[in-house]
């Protein structure tokens, strides 16, 4: 029980200062056990410092470093055990234009690596441009909702769609 | 064990049943606010178990089935259906003989849900534990539901801790 | 002090009816008191029924339903007492493009009405292309900002802006 | 009452001196990730009189002053100023004779804040009722700092009563 949750801290947080790197582009950033010796009573403690930027405690952050460190959290715990599908809504909300660059980087190797379909909802149109297809969802009647797919060329011209 | 498609039925907005082919690589779900996009995301935790209606945005599990708008009337049942391709043969025991895999859930209206895999009555358990092997499921770390993100960033040092549970 | 309370709740709700149906261009929407009759200990319930769907909590709506609504309920607060200045940081995360066009008319409607100044903090490209004027921040030296005039016609080709 | 212009000095990410001129209508402060944009927000607020460290990200206030970069040393004050014109005389009557009202906050390491308005130290409550006066003020509804919609979703039925109570 313990030791297999201190086995795959050290995993995660392997995991996590990797992909930390890879979705800033550089920095470091690291986990703590905190609180507790026993880790299933510990606290789990983030820090972070984006590149050029001083180690810090998450909450210290912008809006968007702190999404971005919370996405990289997120997918060490699943690369440790990858499912079949992964779903995503809308977890780029607050991130600019080079962060999601670097966020659809991360997916594309994650996709060559283990095979995972990705289902990804979002408002971006950089992450709809870098997507292998597209559904729209759409609700001409009011309250009802219908599914139409979206022809990739054709995403950029239909402005409604975000 | 790979995803082949999802078919909602009378799922919150989703009045009319729909179809969502799952394919390899990234597929994009876009659309204007309130359109039924994460009404899509809920469809799919739902029909791999999830049991508390919260985690559905509702206060109580009848809250999933279409209640009407101002110009169709509200619906008695809502159904959700994935189709699993199970060619390479990593399903529990007990329905390993299939090569196809179809799990649906149906609730009706004051009388609960009831799951099925391929047309088998089953309990809700054995289709988590279906998903539970695969490390899928309505609270894996692979179904990021919204506001999930700013919810972790707001989390308590003990609550982060769990997340990390998940891996162990 | 409860005649007060009471008094302010019925304008912040007859400002809220209103602002609720120019951001979504439609619908209905209100604000009740529960829970105890003394409005100083009672909670705020919010209910909304955007155009052509049935009243329901707040908690049922979408995400960017729910922000529309959140930011309808700010302005209803702040029209009661109008400040000189205004200061919002990312309220239209969450909002689509169509969203966004009606919630900066109505920043426009308010800038008429009450000659606050605002300023706002964006990473939407329709928001930005609605102001009067553009700042922008960045860090060439990394950990320190600087500030530079943005000229509105040449914010659409800085794609790092955002 | 009309706000004029605001300093940043030292303050947070904004080692140098940056002033920003504020003016009629709609102003746009845009930027990546980090950049700075949310310390603007938070220098208005910490001028205004803000008295809580959690309110700007921080653990103590000392959080405020800029803590170093790898290229630069830390500083050991920070320091905000805002220009308000006054020639609608609708400042406290110790201020109102000005046309042009200065206010500015100074922290220094370990030593704590001191205000001044036109130059003559006042105690932070003086600063906090010239804004009080305009409805304005750090925790005044016409602040939305980043985080706050997401906050009043997630709000319990009491938390969104007083947010009512400010319009009282
Ligand atoms: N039981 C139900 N019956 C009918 N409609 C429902 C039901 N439950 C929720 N809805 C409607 O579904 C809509 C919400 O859809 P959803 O949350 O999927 O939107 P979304 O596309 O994710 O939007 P956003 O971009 O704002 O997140 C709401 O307008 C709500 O009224
Ligand atoms: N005392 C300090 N000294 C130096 N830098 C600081 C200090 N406090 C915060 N920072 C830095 O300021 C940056 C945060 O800036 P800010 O929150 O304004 O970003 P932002 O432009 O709002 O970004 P976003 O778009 O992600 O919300 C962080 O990278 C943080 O490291
Ligand atoms: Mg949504
Ligand atoms: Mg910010």
């Amino acid at each position: 029980g313990r030791q297999r949750l201190k086995n795959s801290f050290e995993l995660v947080n392997k995991n996590f200062k990797n992909l930390f790197k890879k979705l800033f582009g550089g920095g470091d950033a690291e986990l703590k056990l905190v609180g507790d010796d026993d880790p299933l009573k510990a606290g789990l403690e983030i820090l972070a410092s984006p590149p050029g930027k001083k180690m810090q405690l998450l909450s210290l952050l912008s809006g968007g470093e702190q999404a971005l460190t919370a996405i990289s959290l997120i997918f060490s715990v699943f690369l440790c055990n990858p499912a079949p599908i992964c779903i995503l809504d809308e977890v780029d909300a607050a991130l600019d234009d080079s962060n999601v660059g670097r966020f659809c980087n991360l997916l594309d190797k994650i996709v060559d690596e283990t095979e995972t379909y990705f289902l990804i909802v979002t408002h971006h149109r950089l992450t709809m441009a870098k997507m292998n297809r597209l559904f729209g969802v759409t609700m001409e009647q009011k309250g009802i909702s219908r599914l139409v797919s979206v022809d990739l060329e054709q995403a950029n011209k239909i402005k409604d769609i975000a | 064990m790979k995803f082949k498609s999802i078919r909602i039925s009378g799922f919150k907005s989703f009045l009319e049943p729909t179809e969502i082919n799952l394919d390899e690589g990234l597929t994009g779900i876009v659309g204007p606010n309130g359109c039924g996009k994460s009404n899509i995301v809920e469809a799919m935790k739902w029909v791999m178990g999830e049991s508390s209606a919260r985690q559905m945005r509702g206060e109580g599990m009848d809250d999933v089935i279409f209640s009407g708008s101002n110009e169709r009337p509200a619906r008695n049942f809502a159904e959700v259906t994935i189709k699993l391709d199970n060619t390479e043969k990593k399903a529990p025991a007990s329905f390993n003989q299939f090569d196809e895999i179809e799990i649906s859930r149906k609730i009706e209206r004051e009388k609960g849900s009831t799951y099925r895999v391929n047309s088998k009555q089953v309990r809700a358990r054995d289709v988590q534990l279906i998903f539970a092997d695969t490390a899928t499921g309505a609270r894996s770390s692979g179904i990021v539901s919204q506001g999930r993100i700013s919810q972790i960033i707001e989390s308590s040092l003990e609550e982060r801790r769990i997340i990390l549970e998940e891996a162990a």
